[in-house]
């Protein structure tokens, strides 16, 4: 039953902080989920109703020490719904700091194999990289989704991030790439036509029937701390997550 | 006369690279300017129209030997109009391959300084960063710009941003921070206008009258390999460039 989805692109922007809460809450309906933040921005962390800026054990205290993992993890989404291991600016550091570790790439992996056997799905967010920060989240997950938001610098972006998951297969043969999800569709622009048309006849059904509209709702929701799913549940952002879970994982 | 302007922000996708080229293009009418993509994903060299595949001598060549720097740099803009050195994606190897030197947040420096001479202005792209890129741009640079999309995450990064640019000035103390333009802006949408606002009150001045709307000609122009104020010269991207450059600059 467990799944360790990352959430990746090389691309900045594409929405991938978003998909994570938002994926993270529909899931939570029928699963045991922890949502992980591995971005230094801490969006995630915000995102959910955190200040990043307040002193907290974070996964920068757990990389250095996994039998610190428990204590940073906490509840969030509406009634405490999934788990948070929340971010810092400090995980800036990481790169640095465990540059010289043989297992430098292994340390997410290290910290999320603490706690896997406590949840169904793990989902993780991680920063525009294609270094230290990619290797890690991929190295610790069992599968693989790109939001594509629908741009030319985006889709072009999509080869980059593939090879990057063939690359960290050599040292993970487990990772698949579970789907490219067409993200910030707007569909009264012609340009996002012309990137969904591309995309799902370059990489047909890994691209799934449901897209997740531009909705301004979304942001709303992160303003305010909250999933779209309880802030604005009717609006159309809320119901194209409902969707998806529903597609990708029967949810 | 030099001004050598890094465009950076810790978020992704806030706009940086339009804003790199098109306001490279726009300084063009008045100056001899020069373009850097520092950034691995190549989105500014394929926005110039140039395909980021093909080999060819890029910046990446030029770290490991400044003499090769000029070799590398090509004509772009309506009849060349601006100069570009392009990037490719073997730059994302430099953070590991200057890891132990020295000199390794210098590195960018050295080659715009090879170069200096033949412009009157330099302005620099960069990936969404908190390590090796955007040091090594911020070190090569006279002035920083950040571009601020109308939105909370990017709002909340402008803090990181503004200590790295202090954490920078240690080492080069010309640093200056020359304005923090508001992008992706979108007048019918209320949160613009409360992150305008919250702009606005923050950093007063920095923040220029003008500001960048979300124009979807900015995003045709790129596919075709053209600055926006060469595809629609009348769109209000073009015009909002025009008028940013005067403003800033008095070109
Ligand atoms: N469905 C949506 N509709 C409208 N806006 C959205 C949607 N999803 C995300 N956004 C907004 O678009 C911006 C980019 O999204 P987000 O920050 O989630 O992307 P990201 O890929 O995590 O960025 P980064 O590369 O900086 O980590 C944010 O301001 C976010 O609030
Ligand atoms: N004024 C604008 N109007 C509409 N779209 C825009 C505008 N400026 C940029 N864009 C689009 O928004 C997306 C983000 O812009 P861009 O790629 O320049 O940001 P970035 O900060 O360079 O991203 P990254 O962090 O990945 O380097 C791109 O798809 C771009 O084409
Ligand atoms: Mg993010
Ligand atoms: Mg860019």
């Amino acid at each position: 039953l467990m799944s360790i989805i990352a959430i990746v692109s090389h691309k900045g922007g594409t929405g991938k902080t978003s998909f994570v809460q938002n994926l993270a809450y529909e899931l939570s309906a029928t699963r045991r989920v922890l949502a992980v933040d591995f971005d230094p921005q801490a969006n995630l962390t915000l995102g959910c109703g955190l200040d990043p800026a307040v002193e907290r054990t974070t996964i920068y205290q757990a990389l250095h020490d996994v039998g610190r993992t428990k204590e940073a993890i906490v509840t969030t989404g509406e009634n405490g719904r999934f788990h948070l291991l929340p971010s810092h600016l400090d995980l800036a550091l990481a790169e640095q700091t465990f540059a010289a570790h043989y297992d430098r790439n292994d340390k997410l992996k290290d910290v999320v194999q603490q706690v896997a056997a406590n949840y169904d799905t793990i989902i993780i967010d991680s920063p525009p990289s294609l270094g230290f920060f990619a290797f890690n989240v991929l190295t610790a997950a069992t599968e693989a989704i790109i939001p594509l938001q629908c741009q030319p610098y985006a889709f072009q972006a999509v080869d980059n991030t593939l090879k990057l998951i063939e690359l960290v297969r050599k040292g993970n043969p487990t990772l698949t790439l579970k789907a490219i999800v067409l993200t910030l569709y707007d569909r009264r622009v012609t340009l996002t036509q012309s990137v969904e048309n591309a995309a799902r006849e370059r990489f047909g059904n890994l691209v799934p029937q449901t897209v997740i509209p531009t909705n301004i709702a979304v942001v709303e929701a992160s303003l305010d701390g909250q999933p779209v799913g309880v802030y604005a549940p009717q609006s159309t952002g809320a119901k194209a997550y409902r969707n998806l879970a529903a597609e990708l994982y029967g949810a």
